[in-house]
């Protein structure tokens, strides 16, 4: 029963996927432009991906004056 | 500067890694700057244990999360040796701490920079030629879906929440771009890489810039 309502979870997370990738792949056509598609993480929420992959935080930092400074 | 520049060429980058279940991108940006550096110095090219800023790095939150130049000023501050990733092998989850005594061999942070270097691209490209390999932080949220190719739209620098290590440069083309070393595995992207396109700050690469002095 789990498994058949996971797996339903899992079809729509990807079905969603494949929605984003219509929506992402419209925004160029140039030849070496990025391509969205079906990969490890398409059976994933974004939710679920950010929780997992998406962890890194950026402290303030200051703009670069283009002195050599050593820090 | 170079028309096109990419760290790999001169063998100082270490494989692409990953870090599975764990948000520990922050950990593997930090090392693989330091790792480079090393490489430049003159060292040989040695893959440094991740799992020890993981676990050390007191001020970051382990799998929980973390950011690259918090590392890098835990290392500074506490001139903590980083040890071979053979003696402190990768885990995916948080652990305690392995302590090692100060006559232990390992690659210590004497110091580093961060910087924004927001319109500054090109300047940015310098310090890469310069420093070595670049520990930056990104917008990756768009990356879930990605295959391939060079990132231009829909990657926003609303928000940083990925840290990955910036190695080289190509100008060469239409479309100038980043090559940057992600810690997916190699089955993501263009075998770990991601493209991102070099102006208008592409995914926040230019926010915080991370050059490591060893």
């Amino acid at each position: 029963e789990v498994s058949s309502e996971e797996f339903k979870r899992r079809h729509l997370y990807f079905q969603d996927a494949t929605k984003r990738h219509e929506f992402l792949n419209s925004f160029s056509t140039a030849p070496r432009a990025a391509k969205y598609g079906i990969n490890q993480f398409s059976d994933l929420s974004q939710k679920e991906f950010r929780d997992l992959y998406l962890r890194a935080s950026a402290d303030r930092a200051p703009l670069f004056s283009g002195l050599k400074t050593e820090g | 500067l170079p028309a096109k520049f990419d760290w790999r060429d001169k063998a100082v980058v270490a494989p692409v890694q990953n870090q599975q279940a764990c948000g520990s991108c922050w950990a593997f940006s930090a090392v693989g700057a330091m790792q480079s550096v090393h490489a430049i110095g003159g060292s040989q090219l040695e893959q440094l244990s991740v799992q020890q800023v993981l676990d050390c790095s007191f001020k970051n939150g382990g799998c929980n999360g973390g950011s690259p130049s918090s590392a890098l000023n835990w290392l500074k501050q506490t001139r903590v040796k980083l040890v071979p990733q053979s003696e402190y092998t990768y885990k995916a989850r948080t652990g305690i701490c392995h302590f090692f005594s100060q006559s232990h061999d390992g690659v210590a942070v004497k110091n580093f920079t961060a910087n924004d270097f927001g319109g500054q691209e090109e300047a940015m490209m310098g310090q890469l030629v310069e420093r070595g390999p670049l520990a930056v932080v990104v917008d990756a949220v768009s990356w879930q879906d990605y295959l391939g190719g060079i990132i231009q739209h829909h990657c926003s620098s609303q928000w940083s929440n990925h840290a990955v290590l910036l190695v080289g440069y190509d100008t060469t083309g239409d479309i100038p771009y980043w090559i940057v070393q992600n810690s997916w595995g190699t089955t993501w992207g263009n075998e770990g890489y991601v493209y991102i396109k070099i102006g208008d700050n592409v995914c926040g690469i230019a926010d915080s810039v991370a050059a490591v002095f060893l």
